[in-house]
């Protein structure tokens, strides 16, 4: 029974695909199972991981649209720390294909219960935009992790987020589990550590206690095909990351 | 005849709206009339200049949804260095209401005719969603600006703004002017000098020579409600965006 988080945040460039791979890959550090699918057509995290077009076919698409093909969608390589469900940029087409078709909303959590079974967890990273596929996620999830900067418009995209979850929680009927991850925190920055405070104070215990900083190896890293955690293990980065999995893994 | 600028990219967290805020700025400080809109619906830019939900009325709304108020929609306040057009958080709700109404990618067009001749630089905040007011902008400009972030995963976004570009000048019928600029630029970090050299190499005379470097003086502007011009005149980001305005001015 995998704990399925959605990383989620309407806000781009916040540090969902770069937490999606982070962490993925330091949970795996803590010997757990662990699945990461890329849902956003924007295609990030697959080009990340060096999954370039016309060198993989499967992908996350053929959970939403009927495919006759058969095949899996999960690939499992001896340089990925995770098992990994690219995207593909056809994946823009699925709002408007899927528009008023009954049951789109589940797609993915059928498709969860049955092939992802066997992982201890599986990662959702998130497209910003508001939709289908975002619905699938937070319907498919038991908590949606939110990273959100710490800067003052941080502050601002916090109330889409939250209107977000809200309305879901009345169709869904139920409780929708988030937390709050504060990511590219600048001690030196004066505002960072305004804005960390006012968070803390707003979220309680819905914030993490890890908090990510600002770290330039993450770039470097997304330039070389990997993680910051393959790469530079002993980075600050690297180390919050993997707190946040010893967190995660303590839920 | 105000020169229009879209600021525009797919890909969150760019720059878009530090770019239309500092460039706006600086553009003032060459004695030029400028006129900043915030057209997302995110209204990042809005909030960044403290126009909060209930301390104002009139927003860009007005231009896509029919009013009966023909109330201005232009701000011009003393603490501004430019005359602002703030956004609305009900913007998101345009895409629906306008959905198959002919010439609706035309309304911008046609207000910045009537009301904005007077200024010299029209600077458009572009949300990062495709949609109906990503194409009234870029359908209202006569140059595209696309901050680029130099990092590896920047790249793979440019080829989501050309191809709506590509897209763009096939129904309009005539050549859309763009030019990048290279944003968030980290000389410390290989990666970003490699991706500055790629960006270079493939984009030529399309790419702007200004190169915006980090600065956390950004940050901080943002919490404190005003530009990095205004509070941080002298800082590294400052300087670039006032070279910036001098090569946007001799185009
Ligand atoms: N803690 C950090 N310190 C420095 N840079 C970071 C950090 N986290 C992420 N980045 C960089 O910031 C950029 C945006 O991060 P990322 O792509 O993870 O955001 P995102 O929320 O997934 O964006 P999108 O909304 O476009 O999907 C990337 O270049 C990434 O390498
Ligand atoms: N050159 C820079 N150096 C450091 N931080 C920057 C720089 N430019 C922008 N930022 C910061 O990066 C964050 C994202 O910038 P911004 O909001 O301008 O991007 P955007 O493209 O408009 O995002 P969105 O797609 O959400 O509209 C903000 O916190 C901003 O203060
Ligand atoms: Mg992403
Ligand atoms: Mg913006």
């Amino acid at each position: 029974m995998p704990k399925i988080l959605a990383i989620a945040n309407q806000k781009g460039g916040v540090g969902k695909t770069t937490t999606a791979l982070s962490l993925g890959s330091a949970l795996a550090k803590l010997k757990t199972k662990v699945l990461v699918m890329d849902l956003d057509p924007h295609a990030c995290a697959t080009v990340h991981l060096s999954f370039f077009p016309g060198n993989y076919q499967e992908s996350a698409l053929d959970i939403f649209l009927v495919s006759k093909e058969k095949k899996s969608i999960i690939y499992e390589r001896e340089n990925l720390p995770f098992a990994f469900v690219p995207s593909h940029i056809k994946m823009a087409e699925v709002e408007g294909a899927l528009k008023n078709i009954p049951g789109r909303g589940w797609l993915l959590k059928k498709w969860l219960q049955k092939e992802a079974q066997n992982y201890d967890y599986v990662l959702l990273d998130c497209p910003p935009q508001t939709g289908v596929i975002l619905l699938n996620a937070l319907a498919a999830s038991n908590l949606v992790l939110v990273p959100v900067q710490t800067d003052f418009l941080a502050l601002h995209g916090l109330k889409l987020i939250f209107d977000t979850l809200k309305l879901l929680q009345k169709s869904l009927k139920r409780e929708v589990e988030f937390k709050v991850l504060a990511t590219m925190f600048d001690i030196r920055t004066k505002a960072s550590r305004k804005v960390l405070n006012l968070l803390r104070k707003k979220l309680k215990d819905k914030l993490f206690n890890t908090i990510i900083p600002i770290d330039t190896k993450f770039r470097e890293a997304s330039s070389m095909g990997k993680t910051i955690l393959e790469l530079f293990p002993e980075s600050r980065g690297a180390l919050q990351y993997l707190n946040l999995a010893k967190e995660v893994h303590r839920l």
